[in-house]
């Protein structure tokens, strides 16, 4: 574990805390993308299914049990709790999620590590990571300016993926061996994918005003 | 040697 990986994993859980507050609290998903959520839901799905078979410590456990545990939950707030289901946009939130999963399957078959079930689904699973935010993004154009949780949401989610990069840099230069292009390409094109939100993040938070 | 490095990271 290096300084970059644990930023990571913090953003990343302070993301999901951020967004999990905001349901909880305040009742509302308003700017939310319930498609994300569901392509998030299915990534640590597909990632984690070696967490009983494989036991690296208790923090990866911890962590892990952490993310399927909030993404199935948020997932399951927005589409069955009556007053956050009512705050749910579900007319502008049409991005063709399900379009993603195939073609990352597909992929996953064609490029991997190692044909084995596991493995597979793995890398799908960082696959699909990678595009889960496109709907999300989508949504975030549509309605135009949006609440500060769930920008600064998305801002964590978008950064959490970026300090893993400077984290397999660093792994890449101490660490012989250590060379993972699949999981460095996939995580490179999800945090680009970004590149324009946290531009117009910072604007606005230069700014001081909401989202825009 | 291509061990099949050990998923340690979430």
């Amino acid at each position: 574990m290096n300084i970059f990986r644990l930023a990571g994993d913090m953003t990343h859980l302070a993301s999901v805390l951020v967004l999990l507050l905001k349901i909880h609290t305040i009742k509302s998903c308003a700017g939310v993308s319930l498609r994300t959520q569901e392509l998030y839901a299915i990534v640590f799905a597909t990632r984690y299914l070696d967490i009983f078979t494989s036991f690296v410590s208790v923090y990866n456990t911890f962590m892990k049990l952490v993310f399927l545990g909030s993404s199935f939950s948020i997932v399951w707030y927005m589409r069955y709790h009556k007053a956050v289901h009512r705050t749910y946009d579900r007319e502008q939130d049409t991005f063709r999620h399900w379009f993603l999963v195939l073609p990352c399957l597909v992929l996953a078959l064609l490029i991997h590590e190692k044909f084995t079930f596991l493995e597979v689904l793995w890398t799908f699973s960082l696959y699909l990571e990678a595009v889960a935010i496109l709907p999300q993004l989508v949504l975030l154009q549509r309605t135009r300016n949006i609440d500060n949780l769930t920008g600064q949401y998305i801002f964590l989610l978008g950064g959490y993926r970026g300090l893993y990069i400077l984290n397999w840099i660093y792994r890449y230069f101490t660490e012989p061996h250590f060379v993972h292009w699949i999981t460095w390409i996939a995580g490179l094109v999800q945090t680009l994918l970004y590149a324009d939100f946290f531009y117009y993040y910072f604007l606005r938070f230069i700014g001081g005003r909401g989202v825009e | 040697p291509n061990k099949s490095y050990q998923k340690d990271e979430l």
